[in-house]
C-alpha cells in the first residue's frame, strides 16, 4: 500500500493549484523514494517536473511503485475542501482505482476523508539530459511573479538575455515596448530577497509570456526562483519546496524559421 | 518570424 502524510497540507493545496492550468492529468509516481510526476501541457511546448521526497513527508510508506492517474482540475476541487492548517494524509491500496484524501484540523477535532477516482493514462515520459547550463539565475519569486505579469500586459513574448550587466527581460506589443533589468545584488539581508546570476556565458532566448506567466502560479510554494537559461534549450523554472522537493518547468523557446 | 518549438525536439521520449 502507498500511505504519504504531510502536516502543512497547504503545501498540497499549492502545488496543485500551481499545477491545475498547465497540465489537465499526470502520473503520480510513488516509489519508496517518494513522488514524482512528469507531464506536458496539452500542446507539448511546456513539462512540469515535481519530485517530492519520502524524508520530506511526516510518514511515507510505499510497499511497490504504482502510477496513479490524476485529474488535477478533480483533486483540486478535493483539497479545496481542505482547510489551510490541516494535514494531509494521502492513502491507495495497491493497484487501487481510488485515492483516498485524509484532511485533519490542527487540534484533532475534525477529520474528513474523500476518495479521488483514478484514471489509467499512458504517460510519455521525456528524458531529460542533465546539464550545465550558461545563465543561472536565482531572484525572489515574487520579482519574478511580477515581471512576467507586467510585461504579458505589453506583449506575448519574452526575450531574456543574461549578460554580465544582469538579466533582462524585453518585450513589445500594439502599445510600445518594455524592458526590465536586474542587476546582481547580494546586498539583501535575507538569501530570498537577492538577485544572484551565475553566468558562464551571455545567452539570449525567446520564450512565450503566457507560460511563464503560468509558472508564476507556484509563487506561493517558495520565496525564491530559479531561472536556468542554455542557447537553443528549455527554461527551467524552478521552485524548491522547502525540504520536501521541487517542482520544475521547463518551456521550448521560440526559434527564428 | 520566431515560431514555437516543442520540447520534444530537444528531450528523448523514453
Amino acid at each position: 500500500m502507498f500511505e504519504a502524510r504531510i502536516t502543512q497540507g497547504a503545501v498540497l493545496k499549492k502545488l496543485v493549484e500551481a499545477l491545475k492550468e498547465l497540465v489537465t492529468e499526470g502520473n503520480f509516481d510513488v516509489s519508496s523514494t517518494g513522488l514524482q510526476l512528469q507531464a506536458m501541457d496539452s500542446s507539448h511546448v511546456c513539462l512540469v517536473s515535481l519530485a517530492l521526497r519520502e524524508d520530506g513527508f511526516e510518514h511515507f510508506r510505499c510497499d511497490r511503485n504504482m502510477a496513479m492517474g490524476i485529474h488535477f482540475q478533480n483533486l483540486s476541487k478535493i483539497l479545496k475542501c481542505a482547510g489551510n492548517e490541516d494535514t494531509i494524509t494521502l492513502k491507495a491500496e495497491d493497484n487501487a482505482d481510488q485515492l483516498t484524501l485524509m484532511f485533519e484540523s490542527s487540534n484533532q477535532d475534525r477529520i474528513s476523508d474523500f476518495d479521488l477516482k483514478l484514471m489509467s493514462i499512458e504517460s510519455e515520459h521525456l528524458g531529460i539530459p542533465d546539464q550545465e547550463y550558461s545563465a543561472e539565475i536565482k531572484m525572489p519569486s515574487s520579482e519574478y511573479q511580477r515581471i512576467v505579469r507586467d510585461l504579458t500586459s505589453i506583449g506575448d513574448t519574452v526575450l531574456i538575455s543574461a549578460t554580465k550587466e544582469g538579466i533582462k527581460f524585453s518585450t513589445s506589443g500594439d502599445v510600445g515596448t518594455a524592458n526590465v533589468t536586474l542587476r546582481h545584488n547580494t546586498t539583501p539581508e535575507k538569501p530570498e530577497e537577492q538577485t544572484i546570476i551565475d553566468l558562464k556565458e551571455p545567452v539570449a532566448l525567446t520564450f512565450a509570456l503566457r507560460y511563464l506567466n503560468n509558472f508564476a502560479k507556484a509563487t506561493p510554494l517558495a520565496p525564491v526562483v530559479k531561472l536556468s537559461l542554455t542557447k537553443d534549450l528549455p527554461i527551467v523554472v524552478e521552485y524548491q519546496i522547502g525540504e520536501l522537493g521541487a517542482v520544475k518547468f521547463y518551456l521550448a523557446p521560440k526559434i527564428d524559421d | 518570424r520566431q515560431t514555437q518549438s516543442g520540447l520534444g525536439a530537444f528531450f528523448k521520449q523514453t
